[in-house]
């Protein structure tokens, strides 16, 4: 009776058919069962649901559950599709396939304008671009003067708004962008090529 | 020279950094 060798089988509940999920990323099926077990890894980090939680993203990014940074926050939020916050497999699987190598660049550049659109007004504005400039002095414990920070973030401005009227929509903000590749450099992560060498799958 | 603040911000903040996922095992 009921000998099951079920533990390895059993599957988290944001689960995914990994043929579904290749068939909407750039992840061949392989890959998506060898990303399942960098999920399994970090939604077993703190809480054990198959879940990632919070706790368990900052863990994994800083190797410390509770340091806080508005651009890892921002990450999360988008990655939390569903806004239950958590990132299921699905949410993971499907978010991280922007930062594969060979996604398209518009996609790219879309998420990195979702991420910069702090209240998600469909703009980026010039007080969320300074809020922004803020917590990156706060966390790496730089020190610039006000009227340095004011020039740096009118200055910046006033190169993307080019439609001059103190908001970025996506438009300016992709030609921003074309004129500015490294602006998305973060959006690729080469690490992506080779998941199935860093967390091979039992197939 | 133009200072670019996207660039400050994406290239100098660790909570961009998502290669950690995998180096932090």
């Amino acid at each position: 009776m009921g000998c099951f060798h079920s533990k390895k089988a059993r599957k988290t509940p944001g689960y995914e058919d990994p043929t579904v999920l290749a068939a909407e990323t750039p992840f061949t099926v392989s890959e998506v069962e060898s990303l399942y077990e960098l999920f399994k890894k970090l939604s077993s980090s703190i809480f054990d649901d198959g879940l990632i939680h919070k706790e368990e993203f900052q863990l994994a990014l800083f190797r410390n559950r509770n340091w806080r940074n508005l651009f890892a926050d921002r990450l999360f939020y988008l990655f939390d599709v569903k806004r239950n916050g958590v990132i299921d497999f699905g949410e993971f699987v499907r978010s991280l396939g922007v930062f594969h190598p060979n996604a398209p660049v518009a996609d790219k550049i879309a998420f990195a304008f979702r991420l910069y659109d702090l209240r998600e007004t469909g703009y980026i504005e010039r007080e969320e671009l300074r809020e922004m400039v803020l917590a990156l002095l706060h966390e790496s414990d730089l020190i610039l003067a006000n009227d340095i920070i004011e020039t740096i973030v009118d200055e910046t401005f006033s190169q993307a708004n080019t439609k001059d009227n103190g908001k970025i929509d996506q438009e300016e903000w992709k030609e921003f962008v074309l004129k500015n590749p490294s602006l998305i450099k973060n959006m690729t992560l080469p690490h992506l090529m080779d998941i199935n060498l860093a967390f091979p799958s039992f197939v | 020279k133009f200072f670019n603040a996207f660039e400050f911000i994406s290239s100098m903040s660790s909570g961009f950094d998502l290669s950690s996922l995998f180096e932090n095992k």
